[in-house]
């Protein structure tokens, strides 16, 4: 179930008995393409590529007369273990906060949506705070979606993003509500006053999760978009969204190597219940094509 | 072969690696650095930078437009197209144009109130009937707002698409076909809009964008993040279609024409 690109560098070393080293090499350049070619960023796809090598030959792959089964087998395991478990959402205060942040056009005000839908479902009582204040129209795309999902949200208007959350947090009727989902602007990884006011944000909620809302397609400069906004903020997970294209995903990989952060959900549509926990085997087959 | 024999492999590899982390892709990556085989080390950057703007130097196509032109803005999920509407329409004010935005996004939520604001913010009206509405019908109602008023440029928005939805890459089919009811011509130009920060995924965008309605130009947005745009090249080498122009912020100014030259100096240097 490890797609056809795997199945041809295996084809491209069966039935040669044993391998050389530059056969390796040869497989090792493949492997590496292959992840390249699923927009995995070159350094990690490097250090993957070694990581498997080194286990090649830990596994004495220069003696086996199955090189092709088992180099398929490392590169199996390693993309899985390195994609990691989908790991459930930290909600351990009363009530919990969940920030939302990434790029701008990521999915974060759609996704804010669908945890409301997702959380209700577990029997959670969420709260939605649109706090950007930025984008035409915002606060509207998310009131919209609210009302017509009949999930509660805090309708002040406010021209600062810190000031509205901090307003938001002070109303007492957030006492009825047990979690509470902040969506905010759009904003650059370099932008260090949009990332000044992330932080402050941050102080001012102290959430339980911050995630890393991030579009499925994005290529090389995922290890920069992560790294970013885990230094100023610390993440606690990612949601890789519009997975219901035919983006291979290879930035999940960039994102979760550098940062070391879960992914916690994936986005399959534009529609408030097309959310889905993370499936590390689907991932990793589509990731290698 | 070159002259002297003379290959410097590391420097072969180093621009292969900052072409692929630029988002070329290694197919593209590999050819291009293949063609600085021909050159001796000291000119590959020179080499490098001219084949580069030779491939993104296409002709951008016509400049002899009956009024009005109609621009339509197509492309996937969240990439810029309405901002870019917005930015477009403010750019073409500042040469002195009439313009009228078309709400072609009658299905995402909040989709006509942004477009809205945006003509209020340039001072553009926007022709609109609300969601759920054909998109199509939307597109004729401007054509004829547009005719009446002598307007001179009908920018249409639409609603992001994934190129893997076959229903959704109907509808737009549908709206060109309608435009092209209304008079042969039009529209005279189909703008894909791709998010800088795509990797390989931009390539298939536009093959299917291109073989559904067919593009006329690229508008490359978010280029002031730190994305380099890479797959651009491969767009251009592959399919021909121009990038006309680049996204570099989220206000109305932040839209400026495509330069092969600054694009592949900012990659290269
Ligand atoms: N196909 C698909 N579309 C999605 C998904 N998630 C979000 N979208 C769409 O992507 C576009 C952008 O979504 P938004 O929720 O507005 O993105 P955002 O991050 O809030 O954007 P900004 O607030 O401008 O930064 C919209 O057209 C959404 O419907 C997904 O999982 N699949
Ligand atoms: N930094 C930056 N942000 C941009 C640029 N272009 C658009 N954006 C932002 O990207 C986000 C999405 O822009 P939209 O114009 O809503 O994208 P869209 O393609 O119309 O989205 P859908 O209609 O939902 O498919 C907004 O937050 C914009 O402000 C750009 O060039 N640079
Ligand atoms: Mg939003
Ligand atoms: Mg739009």
């Amino acid at each position: 179930k490890l797609g056809e690109r795997l199945k041809n560098i295996a084809r491209n070393l069966s039935g040669k008995g044993r391998l050389s080293a530059s056969q390796v090499k040869e497989s090792m350049r493949d492997i590496r393409r292959a992840l390249l070619e699923a927009d995995v960023n070159l350094n990690v796809a490097q250090d993957f590529v070694s990581e498997v090598e080194n286990e090649a030959v830990a596994r004495k792959i220069y003696d086996s007369f199955t090189p092709a089964e088992t180099i398929i087998q490392i590169v199996g395991e390693k993309l899985i273990g390195l994609i990691g478990k989908a790991e459930p959402l930290v909600l351990d205060k009363q009530p919990s906060s969940i920030l939302l942040v990434g790029l701008q056009g990521s999915g974060k005000t759609t996704t804010a949506i669908k945890l409301g839908i997702f959380l209700k479902s577990k029997g959670k009582n969420p709260f939605l705070i649109p706090a950007d204040v930025k984008r035409p129209a915002a606060f509207e795309q998310l009131r919209d979606m609210a009302e017509r999902e009949n999930l509660p949200y805090f309708s002040e208007r406010l021209d600062n993003e810190v000031k509205l959350c901090k307003q938001a947090l002070s109303r007492s009727v957030l006492k009825r509500y047990d979690t509470l989902i902040f969506d905010t602007a759009g904003r650059l990884h370099i932008d260090i006053e949009m990332l000044k006011q992330i932080k402050q944000i941050k102080e001012t909620v102290n959430p339980s999760e911050i995630l890393l809302v991030a579009d499925s397609m994005t290529g090389q400069d995922a290890v920069n978009i992560a790294q970013e906004f885990e230094n100023a903020l610390g993440i606690t997970g990612i949601i890789l969204t519009k997975m219901d294209g035919d983006a291979r995903g290879g930035a999940a990989l960039s994102m979760r190597k550098v940062t070391g952060k879960p992914i916690k959900f994936i986005g399959i549509g534009e529609k408030v219940d097309a959310l889905e926990v993370l499936h590390p085997e689907r991932l990793a087959s589509r990731i290698l094509g | 072969r070159n002259l002297f024999g003379k290959r410097d492999p590391k420097a072969l590899v180093d621009f292969e690696n900052l072409l692929i982390e630029s988002d070329f892709g290694v197919d593209t990556a590999v050819s291009l650095v293949g063609t600085l085989e021909k050159t001796t080390p000291e000119n590959y950057l020179s080499s490098l930078k001219k084949e580069l703007i030779n491939i993104l130097n296409v002709s951008v196509g016509g400049n002899d437009y009956t009024k009005p032109i109609v621009e339509l803005y197509v492309g996937v999920n969240g990439v810029g197209k309405t901002t870019t509407i917005g930015k477009r329409g403010w750019t073409l004010h500042g040469e002195g144009k009439k313009v009228l935005l078309a709400s072609g996004d009658t299905f995402r939520t909040g989709a006509v109130e942004q477009l809205s604001k945006w003509g209020e913010r340039i001072n553009s009206d926007v022709v609109q009937s609300g969601y759920g509405a054909d998109p199509a019908a939307v597109c004729f109602d401007a054509v004829d707002a547009a005719v009446a008023r002598e307007i001179d440029y009908v920018l249409i928005d639409t609603a992001g698409r994934l190129h893997t939805r076959n229903d959704l890459m109907e509808e737009m089919k549908k709206i060109k076909k309608v435009l092209k009811r209304k008079r042969e011509d039009l529209p005279q130009e189909t703008i894909l809009v791709v998010d800088g920060t795509t990797g390989q995924n931009a390539l298939q965008q536009a093959k299917q964008f291109n073989e559904a309605i067919g593009i006329t130009g690229i508008a490359l947005t978010k280029l002031d993040g730190t994305a380099k745009g890479g797959i651009v090249v491969s767009i251009v080498n592959d399919i021909g279609i121009p990038v006309k122009y680049i996204g570099i912020g989220e206000e109305k100014g932040d839209l400026i024409p495509f330069s092969a030259e600054d694009f592949v100096t900012a990659i290269l240097e």
